[in-house]
């Protein structure tokens, strides 16, 4: 799964 | 962005909007559970800390200050300018008992071990059982306002909805988050026992009243 930090929803 | 990510956020603006204005036509939150406005305001407190770090659209930055805002606008309704008309007998649901292990699993189960990573992932987690307070209260009750039944429908929805948002993006952006997913699922399922009772009797006029 992606590591992501920025997460763009709300 | 898609049509679902769109109306889900609608649905969810449409829900804080319906409650402050429930609450502030009639003076009262009669029906309302405290308990489960403070857990949203703590939700959106710890999930948009990131508004200080990272600048997504003016769309995302507005609907968060506007979501922050109104949650703690409700939260003041209830236990300040309208305390006098809050039940709180009835709102007698144990918070710590979602608090504490939601905080431990956002410890355990993260994207990354990040102070701001951990608190959004605190927040997704809490999200997901922030309406069982007021689905408790309910059940309690045994009835709850019509209008109340629209906040809950429209919270539901927007929850339905990002389900699909999430499938669009997996297909057509090859995104996934799995977390944000596992909870979704979660909350969603939490709202199908209420979705039963919204189709079968407030749609159909008749008050919202569970069988003793």
């Amino acid at each position: 799964w992606q590591r992501r930090t920025l997460h763009d929803e709300l | 962005m898609n049509v679902f990510r769109l109306t889900g956020d609608l649905s969810h603006l449409a829900a804080i909007i319906i409650l402050l204005l429930k609450i502030w036509k009639s003076r009262s939150c009669a029906g309302i559970s405290g308990k489960s406005q403070i857990l949203f305001a703590i939700v959106f407190t710890t999930r948009y800390l990131d508004l200080l770090t990272s600048f997504i659209s003016l769309y995302n930055t507005s609907m968060k200050l506007i979501y922050v805002g109104c949650a703690y606008a409700t939260v003041y309704l209830i236990y300040v300018k309208f305390r006098a008309t809050y039940d709180g007998n009835h709102d007698s649901f144990r918070v710590e008992f979602l608090i504490v292990p939601v905080g431990g699993l956002a410890v355990l189960i993260n994207h990354s071990f990040a102070p701001l990573e951990i608190l959004w992932t605190f927040s997704i987690y809490l999200e997901s059982v922030a309406i069982l307070p007021q689905l408790f209260m309910i059940s309690k009750t045994g009835e709850a306002e019509t209008i109340t039944t629209h906040y809950l429908f429209c919270l539901g929805l927007y929850r339905a909805l990002y389900l699909f948002n999430w499938v669009w993006r997996f297909y057509f952006e090859g995104f996934f988050d799995m977390i944000a997913i596992v909870a979704g699922l979660v909350q969603t399922v939490l709202y199908c026992d209420f979705f039963y009772l919204y189709v079968t009797k407030v749609l159909k006029g008749k008050k919202l009243s569970l069988p003793a």
